[in-house]
């Protein structure tokens, strides 16, 4: 899976996610991806999430609006990751990655496995990683 | 602080001779992207071309390079979003049709549907002319690989592309 989360000059917010699925999954079975507040959710007036991870459990707890849940009720976009990450695995034992914007400018990246790709540009800046804590 | 570009290359176990290219991957991506953005482009086209960059490197799993169903074939999923009006566009179990996301993008400006999918993603597709492109195209020997070392009766696919819980 791939994604990414934008937000422009304007200020207009917008997110896309790509997946090819889960190793070796039944035929005809769909993931997160492609359900709308689970694979993918954005709002100018709150954010958006493109996550990923283990499909089922993305879906079970309609993780990318969870977190803007979370966040409309005044969590930064680190904590309403985390704790919407948390409660994933708590919840439904998932393991999963968020890449998180808010309409000012505000990101965050969180993942519950052990590693995630990730990189974020801001101003003159180029942000990466790759574990836990990076 | 305005514009604002973040991707991600997806979770689970990246194999210590794919971490470096994996790094590089996301990281040409955002460079290669975020100038769009600072010169007034918008969130929708900057999410849409990453993601289709990160598409077509093969060391992602989503596109060329995606992970095979068990009948080791290529099946997609991808979503757009739209914060300005809530609008979304989707398509699942999609074949044979590179950049799925553009895809998805068509459904959400030209369908008053939120998601299609199977033969009806790929008969929109046509309808939009997109190119269906061969399926081996889709995939990679590493692809092959891991798709044959699960089809043993004892692997767990989702641990061996998960990793078990941290």
């Amino acid at each position: 899976t791939v994604g990414a989360v934008a937000v422009d000059a304007e200020g207009n917010i917008a997110c896309a996610t790509s997946t090819g699925g889960m190793l070796n999954k039944m035929e005809g079975r769909v993931g997160d991806t492609a359900c709308i507040g689970c694979g993918g959710y954005a709002d100018n007036r709150v954010g958006a999430v493109s996550p990923t991870g283990e499909g089922e459990a993305i879906m079970k707890v309609t993780l990318a609006r969870l977190i803007l849940f979370h966040m409309e009720q005044g969590r930064s976009v680190e904590a309403a990751a985390d704790e919407a990450l948390a409660y994933m695995k708590d919840r439904v034992g998932g393991l999963g990655g968020v890449v998180v914007v808010d309409p000012q400018g505000e990101w965050s990246v969180r993942f519950s496995s052990l590693q995630m790709a990730w990189a974020a540009a801001q101003q003159q800046t180029l942000h990466y990683g790759l574990y836990t804590g990076e | 602080m305005l514009p604002v570009l973040v991707v991600h290359g997806g979770v689970g176990i990246i194999p210590k001779e794919r971490v470096q290219l994996s790094c590089a991957g996301v990281q040409a991506a955002v460079r290669g992207v975020y100038s769009k953005l600072q010169g007034q482009g918008s969130a929708m086209d900057a999410v849409v071309e990453a993601v289709t960059l990160l598409w077509n490197d093969p060391h992602f799993s989503a596109g060329l390079g995606s992970v095979l169903n068990a009948k080791g074939e290529v099946e997609m999923d991808a979503i757009v979003m739209d914060g300005r009006y809530l609008a979304s566009g989707a398509v699942s179990a999609v074949r044979k049709v590179a950049n799925p996301v553009q895809l998805a993008r068509l459904v959400m400006d030209k369908t008053s549907h939120l998601c299609l999918t199977g033969e009806g993603a790929s008969q929109f597709a046509r309808s939009m002319g997109v190119p269906e492109v061969p399926e081996e195209s889709l995939i990679t020997e590493y692809a092959r690989m891991r798709w044959k070392k699960n089809l043993a009766a004892d692997a767990n696919p989702v641990e061996c592309q998960m990793g078990k819980m941290g």
